[in-house]
Parts: structure tokens; sequence; C-alpha cells
């Protein structure tokens, strides 16, 4: 699997957050 | 031993893209497409309604989807029905009371949303159970 020995889950959030409308 | 490495998965990135996609359609931003329902404008991308609906599937897929910037859906009774479906397909989340099931059924049958068809189907038939 070309040298990937593990999945590490992240939890958090994966890209920023667009500003929700005023 | 330098190329071993690891897979990050993000398990929210999904709702998160999700998330900023509604965020874009309520602000207007990058819209291509004015769904008319009744003579109400819903504004929405192209990609996430072909990418929810068979029908919208059949409209945008070939090159004359293109150029579709309006687009007229049944009015009448079941035109109340659409906009809970632009919102699940925003949100993954399905809006549903007695008093909507019915117009949200029609509009998901019309939609070819099969999935959100038998979701009604099954609120419906709970509500008449006792």
């Amino acid at each position: 699997h070309e040298g990937v020995v593990a999945t590490v889950k992240e939890a958090g959030r994966s890209i920023h957050e667009i500003p929700r409308e005023e | 031993e330098g190329a071993l490495g690891y897979v990050r998965e993000f398990t929210r990135h999904s709702s998160d893209v999700l998330g900023n996609l509604n965020e874009l359609r309520l602000r207007g931003i990058l819209t291509d497409v004015t769904l008319l329902v009744g003579g109400q404008p819903l504004r929405a991308h192209k990609a996430v309604l072909i990418a929810c609906s068979g029908f919208f599937y059949s409209i945008f897929r070939g090159r004359a989807g293109v150029g579709v910037d309006v687009l007229s859906l049944p009015g009448g009774p079941e035109a109340r029905g659409f906009a809970p479906l632009l919102d699940f397909m925003y949100t993954s989340r399905l809006r549903l009371s007695p008093a909507t099931a019915p117009a949200v059924l029609a509009a998901a049958t019309y939609l070819q949303m099969e999935h959100v068809v038998q979701a009604c189907h099954r609120f419906i038939q709970a509500s008449y159970e006792p």
C-alpha cells in the first residue's frame, strides 16, 4: 500500500469555515 | 523506511464541505441555477443538485445542461415540498411533519430521490399507527 502503515482518525475540523451570513 | 507513512482521515470532512456549500448557497456565492417553484426563486448549485437527484442528473448531465440558468418546477400544492428537499441536499437533514410529508413525498418522487421517497413513506406510515 505504498508505504502506508496506519490510518489515523482526525476528529477535528478539516477545512476553513466560511463565515456565516449576518 | 522513509516511505512509510500514515493516512490521516478527517472524519468530519464531508460534513464540513457540505456545511460550506450550504453557506455559499445562502449567500448566493457561485450559485448557477434558479429553480422556480410556484413563482418563488430558489438559488442552488447545479453540482449539488445533480449529485442528489436523478431528475437533475438527467437535466444537467449533458452539454445542454450548462446553458440552463432557470428551471421551472411544478407549482400547486406540491410546491412547498421542494424547499425542504433543497435544505436536505445541503444539510443531510430532512424536516418532515404530518402536514408537510405528502408534499415532500410528491416533490421527492418528481426529483427521483428514491431514498427520500422511502423515508417519507415510512414517516407517513408511522404517523398512521397508534
